[in-house]
């Protein structure tokens, strides 16, 4: 299945999601391919990936109608492959403008790889350009990743409401979509009150709104989520040990449940 | 004199940037006009402008060509006028490309009332799109927010690349960009020392690469800035006795003395 990870707002964790999760789904034996639509390559750089490397990536085959397979990289983690993005992506608006279905183009793309994959996932980048409105058109399932915070709430809004117009009567279900908690703070003598009454303030209203499309599991605050990145690995290899990288596990297994995968 | 307030990383302080030091400049009798450049308007949201009320912004100014002063709006701020951003920002890149200079469109908006204000801040969406590099064409001085972290120093250097590939040779001053630390955690006990040491490391690495680009003014991590949002407020309304508040005055003075205004 295409997961697209999604959200309008900058910073709510969209690339630190897509990078653990592929891996966590990796470690359990799936084969997983990351694809990057961030023209800033934060996933490719998340890996390991130089920032001289970063070609060919992902613009080659929307842009170039390079073959995807000769994109697809090898990353250290067995069973997960990554396109990487590039600076291309900039101008994926104008690229993709004349193409004919041009909101289906990433999705056409994905096709010859479609059966050699357990999971393609794509992180996207922050704003619902027509290259993010490709990966949502590409995609069977989307994970939300939001801070529990008032602007972030904002950009869940918006980002919900187009996966829901663009993708209605397409044999849309609703049970596609599940909104994923990022950076919560625990409840612990360190975090003051009003960060956790602010969080729980947020969290409530979103409970209200989208009962049925939230994770159960909440992704913690934890400063090792931010040093893997720049060691190029994912948290199962920087921290295998650490709360964040449980989380990460169960969140894969949630994922499974949701979209009914044995 | 034009700021832009601009990273192409996302969620790293960009809008309450905008939106406090604007407010910081009015409470000291300066004339300021802000400008949402974010098709998820977050500063408008961020200062009580209701979602459905967004209309007319800066995207009829750009694509419309109506008169600029026609969508300039009062806030709740003495000395503080904004023009709204809207989701038909979103497809900028296509509709500013025909038009010849196109880089420069922003910039010619705003020469009707470039006597009016003493400063005109714009803030940026999370990209390097033909918008945020109108934002970058139009602009005197930068103010690039960043937290210290992996992701967020690649978006800074891409972006500080961009300014200066953009800029040099059209009498461009290095000294037009500063760089702010924000989101940063205080050395107090409840903050763990990895986050400390991460911070450290990052911050020390900015200092050896742009060292007279940095502002002094660090803005802390509170949690207030991200309630304030909710409220339509700056902070300066919001909390005036918070250190979050002092930081803000004490950065619009930095600004002040970098820019050389009396
Ligand atoms: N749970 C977490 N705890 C601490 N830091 C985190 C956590 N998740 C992500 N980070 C860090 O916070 C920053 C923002 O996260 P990330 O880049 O994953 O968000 P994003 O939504 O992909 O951002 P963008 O909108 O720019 O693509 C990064 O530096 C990342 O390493
Ligand atoms: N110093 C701070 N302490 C705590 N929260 C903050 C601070 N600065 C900003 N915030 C909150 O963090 C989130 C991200 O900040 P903000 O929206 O200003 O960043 P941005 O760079 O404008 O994001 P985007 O890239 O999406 O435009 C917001 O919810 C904001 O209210
Ligand atoms: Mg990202
Ligand atoms: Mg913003």
């Amino acid at each position: 299945m295409i997961i697209s990870v999604i959200n309008n707002k900058g910073g709510t964790g969209k690339t630190s999601t897509s990078v653990n999760l592929s891996a966590a789904f990796a470690a359990m034996g799936f084969r997983v391919l990351l694809v990057d639509l961030d023209a800033q390559a934060n996933a490719s750089l998340s890996l390991g990936i130089p920032y001289t490397e970063l070609s060919p990536s992902i613009s080659d085959v929307l842009f170039d109608g390079l073959p995807i397979r000769s994109v697809i990289r090898n990353t250290g983690i067995t069973g997960l492959d990554l396109i990487t993005g590039d600076l291309d992506l900039v101008n994926s608006d104008l690229l993709l403008e004349d193409i004919s279905n041009r909101e289906m183009t990433l999705g056409r793309s994905f096709f010859p790889v479609k059966e050699d994959y357990d999971f393609i996932i794509c992180d996207c980048s922050p704003s619902m350009s027509l290259l993010s409105v490709n990966a949502l058109m590409a995609a069977d399932g989307y994970i939300v990743p939001m801070i529990p915070e008032y602007l972030s709430l904002e950009g869940l809004i918006t980002t919900i409401g187009t996966i829901k117009r663009m993708k209605k009567g397409v044999g849309f279900n609703r049970k596609s979509i599940g909104i994923l908690f990022t950076m919560v703070n625990l409840n612990v003598r360190s975090f003051r009150r009003r960060e956790l009454i602010l969080q729980s303030k947020i969290i409530k209203l979103v409970r209200e709104h989208y009962g049925g499309n939230i994770y159960n599991t909440h992704i913690i605050r934890d400063v090792r989520l931010s040093e893997t990145t720049s060691y190029g690995k994912s948290i199962f290899e920087f921290a295998p040990k650490s709360k964040a990288a449980v989380l990460y596990k169960r969140l894969a297994e949630e994922v499974l449940d949701r979209y009914e995968i044995i």
